[in-house]
């Protein structure tokens, strides 16, 4: 554990909260693409089957046991509770266009060929693009709601803590973990578009809009 | 823990 990764997973968990909240304050899940948090739910439960057989910490295990539930719970949320205010002809990315390739290069790209590390790799490289249907769905409609570009704002800054935590894990372990650090790049280099309005324009009080 | 040692990340 570095100082990086922990702020990372701390910006991964206020994500979560502020997404929930947002949700519950205004009764609606306007604005959130219902097929990016199904597909976080399939990457966080494809990448955690070592809850089952293996121990690394207490932080470790009660970390994915959030993430599994609360994802679940946020799709609950969209499907049931506020399903009147989620429009799905907003949300039109085909989500096979992303699985299909993600899984094709799992089975290629990976560090052993067996069931639990492939669906491992295939989480990562799916995690790296499964904020496209959110994307996409935002430069439908050229605009978002601020509380929702500040989930996305602690998303990316997520993964991109993740950076220095692996340089800083290959000079004091010399750790390397070339998957997950190269999709971890395209992963947040997704969000440089979203990164450069949000610090622009959102945190200076203006609304996020994207130029016609 | 090297990739092979398991994945200790999130």
């Amino acid at each position: 554990m570095n100082i990086f990764r922990l702020l990372g997973d701390l910006a991964h968990l206020a994500s979560i909260f502020i997404l929930v909240h947002k949700m519950h304050t205004t009764r609606s899940c306007r604005g959130i693409s219902f097929k990016t948090q199904a597909l976080y739910v399939v990457v966080f439960v494809t990448r955690y089957i070592d809850l089952f057989y293996s121990w690394i910490s207490l932080y470790n295990f009660v970390m994915k046991i959030f993430f599994i539930s609360s994802s679940c719970y946020i799709l609950y949320l969209m499907k049931y509770r506020f399903r009147p205010t989620h429009d799905p002809t907003l949300d039109t990315f085909k989500v096979e266009y992303l699985a299909g390739p993600c899984f094709a290069l799992a089975l290629i790209f990976n560090y052993h060929f067996d069931f639990t590390e492939i669906m491992w790799t295939f989480s990562i490289y799916l995690e790296a693009v499964a904020i496209f249907p959110q994307l996409f769905m935002m430069q439908r409609t050229g605009e978002a709601e601020t509380i929702t570009t500040h989930y996305l704002a602690a998303l990316g800054i997520y993964r991109a803590l993740y950076i220095p935590n692996w340089i800083y894990r290959y000079y004091t372990e010399g750790t390397v973990d070339p998957i997950a650090i190269v999709a971890g790049i395209v992963q947040t280099g997704l969000y440089l578009d979203f990164f450069y309005v949000y610090f622009t324009k959102v945190l200076q009080g203006q609304k996020f809009e994207l130029p016609a | 823990a090297k990739p092979s040692e398991g994945h200790d990340e999130l």
